[in-house]
């Protein structure tokens, strides 16, 4: 199960 | 926080504070997409469904409710201020952006990192923003005259994005891999769609001419 891309930026 | 996202972000803020000072200073929209507008306001409010329920950072927390705020006033604005909703040009700004919203919240139903509503939602911002200036490009096309704040506020537009290319390489051979593709993509096809604005708007730069979009 690859990461979910980060939701840090904007 | 690396150089490039800070840099994407502050060229961002840029972009809304030279469209909020053309709006305040010459109290006219004219040559601004009121549907590039609202989809911009759409994309904010579908990608910061977080702001109330993760804390990231202050910095992170005070752009979002800048982003959201700005757009919704400059919405607002096109619609109802009694002086400045005059001189939109509403029978110049046809695009059909209801298209855009429904072919990204297919795009969303279909392509997510998860099926959730906050995933759908952020895919369906992230689509949605890459091609919310497309009413906004025709209505410069049609609009003869395209004055400087307006080109202006477009540049930085387009180049705000780029620097978060930028951004997402530098995180690719720095930090741990995530499965970035739909960003990337998305991404891509943003910057790409600024293309000919830039060449025109570098062109218009190096001539010292009025920026002119060929129809």
């Amino acid at each position: 199960e690859v990461e979910a891309t980060p939701h840090d930026e904007l | 926080m690396n150089v490039f996202r800070f840099a994407g972000d502050m060229t961002h803020l840029f972009s809304v504070l030279v469209l909020l000072l053309k709006i305040y200073a010459t109290k006219s929209c004219s040559g601004i997409s009121l549907k590039t507008q609202e989809l911009y306001a759409l994309v904010f409010l579908t990608r910061y469904l977080d702001l109330l329920t993760d804390f990231i950072s202050l910095y992170n927390t005070v752009m979002k409710l800048v982003f959201i705020s700005s757009s919704l006033a400059i919405v607002w604005c096109m619609r109802a201020h009694p002086v400045v909703r005059r001189t939109y040009d509403k029978d110049q700004d046809t695009f059909r952006h209801y298209t855009l919203v429904a072919g990204s919240l297919v795009l969303a139903l279909l392509f997510h990192d998860r099926f959730t509503i906050r995933e759908v939602c952020w895919a369906f911002s992230i689509y949605l923003e890459a091609v919310a200036i497309l009413p906004q490009l025709v209505l410069l096309q049609r609009s003869r005259n395209v004055d400087n704040l307006t080109g202006q506020y477009v540049f930085f537009l387009g180049a705000y994005r780029a620097f978060y290319i930028l951004n997402w390489i530098y995180r690719y051979f720095t930090e741990q891999h995530f499965s970035r593709w739909i960003p990337w993509i998305a991404g891509l096809v943003q910057t790409g769609l600024y293309a000919d604005f830039f060449y025109y708007y570098y062109l218009s730069w190096k001539n010292n001419v009025k920026l002119q979009l060929p129809a």
